[in-house]
């Protein structure tokens, strides 16, 4: 463990709980993209089934059965609960994110390290998580404004990668033979697709208005 | 490829 993967897991953690404090506490999800929210579900499900096979530390799994938890509780808020329900914007957030699985699942069966179930899902989760933020970023557009928690949201969670490429690299400079292509290629991947967000969210700090 | 370790990260 080092500094840049355990800040990074921090703002991951941190940003599961500013969106789990906007949806439980004001009861309102506008502007979060339950689509993003169902596909980041399948990311934690795909890529921690190694949770009960492989224990690597106490923190490794709570954190994971924190982040299963959540993604899951907040999908469940968004269907489900009146108050929540109602306040999600279904006309707008339309982006077919059904048709990022497959290709993702495709990828995984293509390029891989190791052909093992295990190994193929964890890498589907990988390419998945790469594109998962796409429907959000799309219902971003569409509502122009939005509030400060969801800005705070997508800030965090674009954050949190940014955060573990720095740690590949010092990972990479400390430990021998610590090469993994897949994940770095997602992983900057990921990052990238929420460069004009940072780009207008520290316009907003800059201007101190709402993220237009 | 380098003989990918049971995965320590989250």
């Amino acid at each position: 463990m080092n500094i840049f993967r355990l800040a990074g897991d921090m703002t991951h953690l941190a940003s599961v709980l500013v969106l789990l404090l906007k949806i439980h506490t004001i009861k309102s999800c506008a502007g979060v993209s339950l689509r993003t929210q169902e596909l980041y579900a399948i990311v934690f499900a795909t890529r921690y089934l190694d949770i009960f096979t492989s224990f690597v530390s106490v923190y490794n799994t709570f954190m994971k059965l924190v982040f299963l938890g959540s993604s899951f509780s907040i999908v469940w808020y968004m269907r489900y609960h009146k108050a929540v329900h109602r306040t999600y914007d279904r006309e707008q957030d339309t982006f077919r994110h059904w048709f990022l699985v497959l290709p993702c699942l495709v990828l995984a069966l293509l390029i891989h390290e190791k052909f093992t179930f295990l190994e193929v899902l964890w890498t589907f989760s990988l390419y998945l998580e790469a594109v998962a933020i796409l429907p959000q970023l799309v219902l971003l557009q569409r509502t122009r404004n939005i509030d400060n928690l969801t800005g705070q949201y997508i800030f965090l969670l674009g954050g949190y990668r940014g955060l573990y490429i720095l740690n590949w690299i010092y990972r990479y400079f400390t430990e021998p033979h610590f090469v993994h292509w897949i994940t770095w290629i997602a992983g900057l991947v990921q990052t990238l697709l929420y460069a004009d967000f940072f780009y207008y969210y520290f316009l907003r700090f800059i201007g101190g208005r709402g993220v237009e | 490829w380098s003989s990918s370790q049971s995965h320590d990260e989250l």
